[in-house]
């Protein structure tokens, strides 16, 4: 089962 | 203070509508070089990035950077006011708390104008990095609209995949399983069926229709949308609008477990 990843997860912040 | 005048007014109207449903409350952010907005939806799964350049406008003015909070339901709702041809004009002061959208028709014959209330919004911004995707397909916007409505009605997710076969939609349910392929066509007849794959390295991910189907609303924008993938990063859905900038979603990958 595949879970939903989140933004973050790949994008840092500024 | 900022002041913005679009010839062609209807394209604000059109950007709007395309992220209403997945950003509620968005900070507009303005400098001498455009109007941008970047911006999370509520499941921080997906982010819309708007740029429109200074110079696409017929008139732009910035003094300072600022940043206006607005409802895209309630902007969404001034700009439906706004005739199909219409010039748009956006004001601001710098220490205002609200914005002035005016409207005038292309003859001249008449001029509206609404004021939308500016709400304060948190907003952290992400760092997109540049990325060396592994493969971009570039297709006519309505066909990828098509293809997420289609396979919307047989499951959730869908799995692309690029191999040098073309670029392969899959998605599978409790009615059966569904694969529409797409492979590289630049000698389509006419330019808006054109499709065109650039493809380093075969890269497959799995998403959530929900969201790509969403990003579809943007389908008036542009004739073409470009899919750009990398392994196990976000797919980026890439609307450009001519003369002007772009309209871009990303919307992060589901992970194996």
């Amino acid at each position: 089962k595949a879970s939903q990843g989140r933004l973050e997860s790949f994008f840092g912040p500024v | 203070m900022f002041e913005a005048r679009l010839v062609q007014g209807n394209l604000l109207k059109k950007v709007v509508d395309a992220v209403k449903d997945l950003v509620t409350d968005a900070n507009f952010d303005c400098s001498s070089s455009g109007f941008t907005l970047q911006a999370m939806d509520n499941s921080h799964v997906s982010l819309v990035s708007l740029s429109l350049r200074s110079d696409g406008f017929e008139h732009f003015r910035c003094d300072r950077n600022m940043s206006m909070g607005m409802s895209l339901g309630n902007l969404a709702k001034i700009l439906k006011c706004a005739g199909n041809d219409d010039i748009v004009t956006m004001k601001a002061a710098d220490d205002g708390d609200t914005v002035t959208f005016m409207f005038e028709s292309p003859k001249e014959d008449r001029v509206s104008d609404f004021e939308l209330k500016l709400m304060d919004i948190d907003s952290e911004h992400l760092g997109i990095p540049d990325t060396d995707y592994a493969a971009t397909v570039t297709l006519p916007a309505a066909e990828y609209q098509r293809i997420c409505r289609d396979l919307s009605s047989i499951g959730d997710t869908v799995v692309i995949s690029a191999t040098k076969d073309g670029v392969k939609f899959s998605s599978s349910g409790d009615v059966g399983t569904a694969n529409i392929t797409v492979r590289q066509n630049t000698t389509a007849d006419k330019k808006e069926e054109q499709v065109s794959i650039d493809l380093k390295e075969p890269v497959a991910l799995t998403f959530a229709l929900r969201y790509l189907n969403s990003f579809a609303k943007a389908t008036p924008l542009a004739s073409h949308v470009s899919l750009s993938m990398a392994r196990d990063l976000p797919v980026m859905v890439d609307y450009q609008i001519s003369d002007m900038g772009h309209l871009r979603f990303y919307l992060a990958p589901k992970i194996e477990d």
